[in-house]
């Protein structure tokens, strides 16, 4: 499979890679049988195989349903907003693929200059992304109360509601605990 | 508003109510969203009486069931106001399975999820008329019980029994040992008084296989378990403790024949019993639970990055350039990496269970003219999204919480609660390497037809041009 960085054809990849693990699980199947398994206990025998093939062939069904769906979006949307919508694409993309390189290393063509240039891509797209990733997140549109969190609400007060959730602790209700008068007051005084 | 936060929206690039609108699907949907959170926003019943991660176990169950019958009980009265099918449970779905609306999650989500759509899945069109009704409008209040404490995934492993009794017209369930006894279900534990449960069904000494059966397990009155049922809640779990599950142990207990459940196969009265038409049937449910798990998987993994990316602006971390004050953490690219793909990982997968949910759709138009040739592929497409979709979103969670470092670690940062319910579906509905083995079983056929010069389904035909050329390194 001929290898480049383009985002079809990293898709491509991720199905070149499904099929040929597929190939060697099922000729590690059939070696099995040969040999004497049932073809039940040759299967649970290629399971780390299979597992793999099915979770990548997963994951070229994701990238391809994504991509499939942002150029569609693409033919109607504005052109700033179709132009981060590919660079999310293409940052999911480039991230996918660097978590297979071995299984690209081994079934394209990809070599070592082009596993650099695909990190560089993805370093790039980190910086492209960065300026928009508020505005990305908040176009979300999740309301505060759906969030539910101290550190997320929209107006990025963190460190005001981080102080007053801990004054709701049902152990900031008074001054002094129980506790003291039961085990930290005799303990301290070698009385417990 | 923070002056960091201010800052970074004022260098959007883009429109961000035209991408709202798209990640939505429409100004409609949009509207709909926004109603729906407006109103719940403004019921003083739905907030918490009590700040739910300082509560204990009990509490937490007596809250989340306080808020959820308010919910749907409110819920109800508005969408008569406003003159939708009241009955129509879809209407509820998006309020009561919304786990941002109860954080804990609500103890009554498995009547909704599993248990209204088994009766249609199961029940045939009498059946129906005798149990849905009562289910949409909370009459009565059901579970499913498949998994038992003995046996998970493996349908046909379930010891539970149910043997048809050609006398009495009845059906006696039992537990044969205590590794038959139901666990998990939702709801179970204090919430349902009836369920669905899936035992081996024996008539004239013969076990039929797995079968569906409506039991009535509490009395409607006093909601004391019926004689012949022990039942309870399973205890503490790392998350997901608002949901409610149960145990469930027969003993001979009995209920009429015409409580199973018989859509597709039936127990006729003398015992004769007749097998359903495909056995394929059954995926459809399954299909149908699959692609709403990856869809919420999807929104919960944009909810976790929306506070990691707002955190990461407003907190500063260290000095990139030492003769200029301390950066935000955002701008280190080392958490630019933790924080991005999330955001591109959340938006492919909301995609993608999009993508699925369309091809479930075309699906159901065939089985409509029995036509089930889509079915498997389906199924094995649902089985590894499911698995994939739980598990990114497990450690995407995972990692945005550790993207705002020891803020993030506590409670009230809420990503605690969301990694239960990213690990809980990483766990409910198939354990995920099981269903990444169910999708390789159906690869390793579908490539031998390949090998044959069959053609393949779409989503796999990419397939046929490997097979049908020589392998080369």
């Amino acid at each position: 499979f001929a290898w480049s960085d383009s985002t079809p054809v990293i898709i491509e990849a991720f199905q070149a890679v499904t099929a040929n693990r597929l190939r060697l699980a099922n000729e590690h199947i059939q070696q099995r049988v040969k040999a004497g398994r049932t073809p039940q206990e040759a299967t649970n025998e290629t399971g780390l195989e299979l597992v793999r093939l099915a979770e990548i062939h997963c994951r070229g069904f994701i990238l391809q349903s994504a991509y499939a769906a942002i150029e569609q979006a693409c033919q109607t949307a504005s052109r700033p907003l179709g132009e981060i919508l590919r660079e999310i694409c293409r940052l999911v993309v480039y991230d996918e693929a660097l978590r297979i390189t071995g299984d690209l290393l081994r079934f394209t063509t990809m070599s070592d200059p082009d596993l650099v240039e695909l990190q560089r891509k993805y370093e790039a797209s980190l910086g492209a992304i960065r300026p928009n990733a508020v505005s990305i997140v908040d176009a979300f549109d999740y309301p505060d109360f759906i969030l539910g969190s101290t550190l997320g609400a929209y107006d990025g007060n963190v460190y005001e509601r981080l102080f007053e959730d801990a004054m709701k602790s049902p152990l900031n209700q008074e001054p002094v605990n129980r506790t003291f008068e039961l085990y930290l007051k005799p303990f301290m005084r070698g009385k417990l | 508003v923070n002056k960091d936060l201010l800052d970074e929206r004022s260098k959007c690039t883009f429109d961000k109510d035209e991408f709202t609108l798209w990640w939505v699907g429409g100004k409609e949907k949009l509207n709909a969203k926004r109603d729906r959170e407006h109103f719940c926003m403004n019921q003083p019943e739905f907030r918490d009486s009590v700040p739910l991660h300082f509560a204990s176990h009990q509490e937490v169950y007596e809250e989340t069931i306080r808020k959820a019958t308010t919910i749907f009980s409110k819920t109800r009265e508005l969408l008569k106001k406003q003159g939708y099918d009241a009955n129509n449970f879809v209407n509820f779905m998006d309020i009561m399975l919304g786990d941002g609306f109860i954080r804990e999650v609500n103890p009554l989500r498995i009547h909704f999820s599993m248990f209204i759509p088994s009766i249609k899945a199961h029940g045939s069109a009498e059946q129906q008329d005798r149990w849905l009704q009562k289910a949409v409008n909370c009459e009565i209040i059901g579970s499913y019980a498949q998994t038992e404490l003995g046996h998970g995934t493996f349908l046909r492993g379930l010891e539970t029994t149910a043997t048809f009794d050609e006398e009495t017209d009845e059906i006696v369930i039992n537990s044969p040992r205590l590794s038959a006894y139901k666990w998990w279900p939702g709801g179970l534990g204090l919430t349902a008084n009836h369920c669905i449960v899936m035992a081996q069904l024996y008539s004239k000494g013969r076990c039929h296989g797995v079968n569906p059966f409506m039991v009535q397990i509490r009395d409607e009155e006093t909601h004391m378990p019926l004689a012949g049922i022990e039942i309870g809640e399973i205890g503490n779990k790392l998350g997901y403790n608002g949901v409610n599950n149960g145990f469930l142990g027969f003993k001979n207990f009995r209920i009429p024949r015409s409580n199973t459940l018989m859509k597709n196969a039936k127990l006729l009265r003398d015992g004769t019993y007749q097998k359903p038409i495909s056995s394929v049937l059954n995926y459809g449910t399954m299909v149908f639970v699959r692609v709403m798990i990856t869809r919420n998987m999807a929104q919960l993994l944009a909810k976790a990055a929306t506070i990691a990316v707002r955190y990461s602006c407003v907190r500063r971390q260290s000095v990139i350039d030492p003769n200029k004050p301390e950066v935000q953490v955002i701008d280190h690219q080392t958490q630019q990496v933790k924080l991005l793909p999330q955001i591109a990982k959340a938006i492919a997968l909301k995609l993608t269970a999009d993508n699925l949910w369309k091809m479930y759709e075309a699906t159901q138009v065939d089985l409509e003219t029995g036509n089930t040739d889509r079915l498997p592929e389906l199924h094995a497409m649902a089985c590894c999204l499911k698995a994939v979709s739980s598990a990114d979103t497990a450690a995407g969670v995972e990692v945005c919480r550790l993207s705002c470092g020891g803020h993030g670690y506590l409670t009230s940062a809420n990503f605690l609660s969301m990694y239960g319910l990213a690990t809980a579906a990483s766990t409910y509905e198939g354990e995920n390497t099981v269903l990444y083995l169910q999708t390789a079983r159906y690869l390793v056929k579908v490539w031998n037809q390949a090998l044959k010069g069959q053609r393949l389904m779409p989503t796999v035909r990419y397939l046929e041009q490997y097979a049908t050329k020589p392998a080369k390194r």
